[in-house]
């Protein structure tokens, strides 16, 4: 199949394939270093840290590709679009392990990269729409660079009067230290 | 802006649906702007001027100022609905931290869980009231997650009924960025518990540290403040020595081991049981945390929107710089993962929950599921979160790095999150050692069946 019909079904059997193997080379490595060295956990802890992570990347993927398909049908394909973002950019960013004993072909993941730039290029228009819809407060969100009515420039000026340093014009420490020194030159 | 108001005309969706599907539903929605419209109405519960404009004396009088005036607003503390209650606190602080966000968020949780019914009653009442306020010190100078070789200890005294808490070194004295050093009269201490002779690991103290009437700190009791951290400055950075200080017996948090007045040691039915403050601690942190992804890539949205920069055509005019691949590469796919990231949070939430309703039944049983689960998660959702807001920074050019953008609070409150609560790899290397139990277990189930499977195929059906 294309990145556009690759189902969810066959995605998360891609990624329980890249854990279990990362699972179990780490066990096996564990396990050949168990009977020789005493600190057989050390000498394998990278390889054993990052399985657990594939473990952890396979429950993020399982479980928002289910909550999606519970997802009101309206706002599927745009959830649907970046969930799809999310998965092929772990597993282009992670090529290697998919394409380990040649579990994927070099074209399948170009297939994965044009999947993200076409799901990049459905999400532009829509990016501040979805932005907007994590309703974060503007209380909460404390910027002038991400304020609502994006009046960034003016609201920096604002911000400007905040600053303590422009209460006087000439700072306190350039009259007390520097300006001697000048006066002496 | 007519920038990003014709950014929004574009929407191909229904905003309002997309909120309510974020927030989990129209009530969750509903209570959540009831909070923001309060905070709307009372000024007084927001900021003077921007909190990067303040000392660190300043940001903790300002969170005290606002602390002390939120007294006047119990309604909007309701430990019956923990997230109403604790998108109030995190409305008001926002990211400063303040001397009761352990007490909500840790002490109270901890408390929950861990007492027995009739301590609860005895000590719920004065929790809630503010007469208590309290922190959770398990953490020591030298010693992290691994709570075996916790150096304080209890010691049980059966002439007295007492337990003698002591610090031995000054590497296990308690060390608690969370207010243990000013500003709280109380702590759940998590010492290694010693009776009859044998040590029988550690365990959970409702402690007094300070008088409740002059604050001062207890004889026997040394604390104080180790100095400014990289965020959370609202709260200070306390640490804490014990010196045979004695508390009552009752003081034990009881709901799952006991010591009788003899020294008896009666272990809990399971012995992960205590984990339970930890797990809710974490599920909590995954989801808000990946809120604060949501933060920075909104941020860098929006300013992406409105800010030009460049003339690829001459004469065109500049364009926003959303519109370069290279900038949507740094943030769209952090979008995503802000929301497959609150997913999971939330999942986990409803995990935890049903866990704790099976927990009160003596079932155990998911208890290691959960536990890494949520030590898996927090370990990868903060550290990818970190690199996310990171990018956000990049993302909003030289502006990102001024405290305007609000970029660098997020970033300095975000990356204390990689080590507290269990440092991130210390957390996957629990991951890993449940895994390896899986794996040689004759059957797995659950979050782990998949270990258990052959590969449907050779090669992906892609």
């Amino acid at each position: 199949s294309s990145h556009k019909t690759y189902s969810d079904l066959q995605i998360v059997q891609d990624f329980e394939h890249v854990t279990r193997r990362a699972v179990l080379q780490a066990m096996d490595k564990l396990k050949i270093a168990s009977g020789t060295m005493p600190d057989a956990w050390n000498r394998c802890s990278v390889e054993l840290s990052k399985a657990a992570r594939w473990h952890i990347r396979l429950y993020i993927v399982r479980i928002v590709l289910s909550k999606i398909s519970t997802a009101p049908e309206d706002l599927k394909p745009v959830l649907r679009t970046l969930a799809k973002l999310y998965i092929f950019d772990l597993q282009v960013s992670n090529k290697g392990h998919f394409m380990e004993e040649g579990y994927m072909s070099a074209q399948q993941i170009d297939e994965l990269k044009e999947g993200i730039w076409d799901a990049m290029s459905t999400i532009r228009p829509d990016a501040v729409s979805i932005v907007d819809a994590f309703a974060i407060h503007e209380i909460e969100l404390k910027s002038v660079l991400g304020r609502r009515d994006g009046n960034v420039y003016p609201g920096l000026m604002e911000w400007t009067k905040h600053s303590q340093l422009n209460e006087k014009d000439v700072p306190v420490a350039f009259d007390k230290y520097l300006a001697p020194i000048i006066k002496k030159l | 802006n007519p920038d990003i108001t014709e950014e929004r005309l574009k929407a191909t969706f229904d905003v309002d649906r997309f909120t309510e599907f974020y927030h989990g539903g129209l009530k969750r929605l509903k209570s959540r702007r009831k909070v923001e419209r309060y905070l709307e109405e009372h000024a007084e519960l927001r900021d003077i001027r921007p909190t990067p404009f303040m000392s660190r004396d300043e940001l903790i009088d300002n969170s005290i100022r606002k602390l002390a005036g939120m007294a006047k607003f119990n309604e909007m503390i309701d430990l019956n609905d923990i997230e109403k209650t604790t998108y109030f606190l995190q409305m008001v602080h926002v990211r400063d931290s303040m001397p009761f966000s352990l007490h909500y968020l840790m002490f109270l949780p901890v408390l929950n869980s861990q007492a027995s019914p009739e301590q609860l009653a005895t000590w719920m009442p004065l929790a809630l009231s503010g007469t208590v306020i309290g922190t959770y010190a398990q953490t020591e100078m030298g010693h992290g997650t691994n709570l075996s070789k916790l150096e304080t200890t209890a010691t049980y005294d059966p002439n007295t009924q007492e337990f003698i808490l002591h610090t031995p070194t000054i590497s296990g004295a308690k060390w608690w960025p969370g207010s243990l050093g000013k500003f709280c009269n109380h702590a759940i201490i998590v010492a290694n518990l010693w009776t009859q002779g044998k040590c029988e690991g550690p365990h959970p103290f409702w402690v007094q540290i300070r008088d409740s009437e002059t604050h001062e700190a207890l004889k026997n009791v040394r604390l104080g403040d180790i100095g400014p951290k990289l965020s959370l400055n609202g709260s200070d950075n306390g640490y804490l020595i014990f010196d045979n200080f004695r508390i009552p017996r009752e003081n034990m948090l009881m709901r799952h081991s006991k010591v009788l007045p003899d020294g008896t040691y009666v272990k809990p039915p399971h012995s992960k049981l205590a984990y339970g403050g930890m797990v809710f601690v974490r599920s909590m942190m995954v989801r808000d945390i990946a809120n604060h992804l949501a933060n920075a890539v909104t941020i860098a949205t929006r300013y992406s929107a409105v800010r030009r920069q460049g003339e690829p055509v001459p004469g065109k005019g500049e364009v926003k710089i959303l519109d370069y691949q290279t900038q949507q590469y740094r943030i769209f796919p952090y979008i995503a993962k802000a929301i497959a990231f609150r997913i999971a949070g939330e999942e986990l939430q409803v995990i935890f929950r049903e866990v704790s309703k099976q927990l009160k039944k003596g079932e155990a049983s998911q208890l290691p599921d959960i536990h890494a689960l949520s030590s898996g998660l927090k370990a990868l959702v903060t550290f990818e979160v970190q690199q996310g807001i990171e990018q956000c920074r990049l993302a909003c050019g030289g502006h990102g790095y001024s405290h305007a953008s609000g970029i660098p609070e997020l970033s300095a409150f975000s990356c204390g999150s990689c080590t507290y609560e269990g440092d991130n790899l210390v957390l996957m290397l629990q991951v890993a050692k449940y895994l390896t139990k899986a794996v040689t277990s004759p059957v797995a189930s659950g979050i782990c069946a998949y270990l258990h499977k052959k590969s449907s195929a050779l090669q992906s059906a892609l």
